[in-house]
């Protein structure tokens, strides 16, 4: 999980904008 | 009752591809053709047109949109739309900073070097944009959560090779929310490798568009492109299989209606999966190897994980 955390954190939130 | 389930699931992928993905096919070849009036794209085919378009090239906003978009609502072409540059990335400067201060040599590799970045942002941009529409798939969202991340990490840049498709002609592409048009000739004249890195895109871009596949058809494809049971890593494979199936079977009849003229399309389209797979796998050696050649490379986070042990 760790090794693709922001990859994780686009699937899981639908509208948060995460910090691209 | 069944081919009106498919139809319905085309018509899903369809709107969902029109909300994620706001230059369609349909805009960008009006654009690249000229109907859209008197806003034809600033054309980029220099240096010079290069450091005149940067204000352009930073522009995060479509023209003709809400005048305050969302941070989440973005524009979708896989091309030069400078982004914030994550913690850790930064640095090397986004294009807004400008080539001062740099003698005239420095000033045009620094441009390279920004409008590579540039790149990245976006990618990294059209990456969020591909993983919205993959958990509109139905089912998507209800496979083991590890098997979307294996299933993205495969599959974002094959779509994002797609997706570039409708922006590209012979002579050039279409970028920043199809505000710029950047001839090949001047992608060609970059230096090594970032000159090899769009070529084999027009090539296979101009070989796809000779199908004519409209938007409607491209959202069923992209969708198809991202279930692929073969991924390595996967876990669950037979769900990702059945969803792909279901959708195969929406474009396969998609296709008999909306190109009735048009043989083998189907067959056709299916044989591009290999095209993309090897465009992939020579795209991600180039990026591993401008990360061991270039003293001041730097990738985009996001883009990190996807390229870490990918091939």
């Amino acid at each position: 999980k760790e090794k693709h955390k922001i990859l994780h954190q686009l699937l899981q939130n639908s509208t948060s904008p995460v910090d691209l | 009752p069944e081919a009106a389930d498919l139809r319905a699931l085309s018509r899903l992928l369809y709107d969902s591809y029109v909300k994620h993905f706001p230059l369609t096919k349909a805009k960008a070849r009006a654009i690249l053709s000229g109907k859209t009036g008197d806003s034809s794209p600033f054309i980029i085919h220099d240096m010079k047109s290069l450091m005149d378009g940067e204000q352009l090239i930073n522009c995060k906003q479509i023209p003709g949109r809400d005048q305050h978009p969302s941070p989440a609502v973005l524009a979708d072409n896989y091309g030069v739309v400078a982004g914030h540059p994550a913690p850790g990335y930064g640095g090397l400067g986004g294009l807004s900073q400008g080539p001062i201060g740099l003698s005239h040599q420095g000033r045009t590799e620094g441009l390279e070097l920004r409008f590579f970045y540039s790149c990245q942002s976006r990618s990294a941009e059209a990456v969020r944009e591909v993983t919205e529409f993959a958990k509109s798939i139905p089912g998507f969202v209800d496979l083991d959560l590890n098997d979307q991340v294996t299933l993205l990490k495969y599959g974002v840049i094959e779509v994002l090779t797609l997706r570039m498709a409708p922006l590209m002609n012979k002579d050039g592409t279409l970028m920043s929310y199809g505000q710029i048009f950047m001839t090949r000739e001047f992608l060609k004249s970059l230096r090594k490798p970032f000159c090899q890195m769009l070529e084999p895109k027009f090539e296979f871009s101009v070989k796809f568009n000779t199908l004519e596949l409209d938007d409607s058809d491209l959202a069923l494809f992209l969708a198809v492109v991202i279930l692929s049971g073969d991924r390595p890593g996967l876990l669950n494979v037979r769900p990702i299989e059945r969803l792909q199936e279901t959708v195969l079977h929406s474009l396969e009849l998609h296709l008999k209606v909306n190109h009735p003229d048009s043989m083998q399309l189907f067959a056709k389209l299916l044989q591009k999966m290999t095209d993309l797979r090897q465009i992939v796998t020579d795209h991600v050696h180039l990026i591993q190897l401008l990360d061991k050649t270039e003293v001041d490379m730097c990738l985009h986070p996001l883009l990190q994980e996807i390229l870490k042990d990918l091939y």
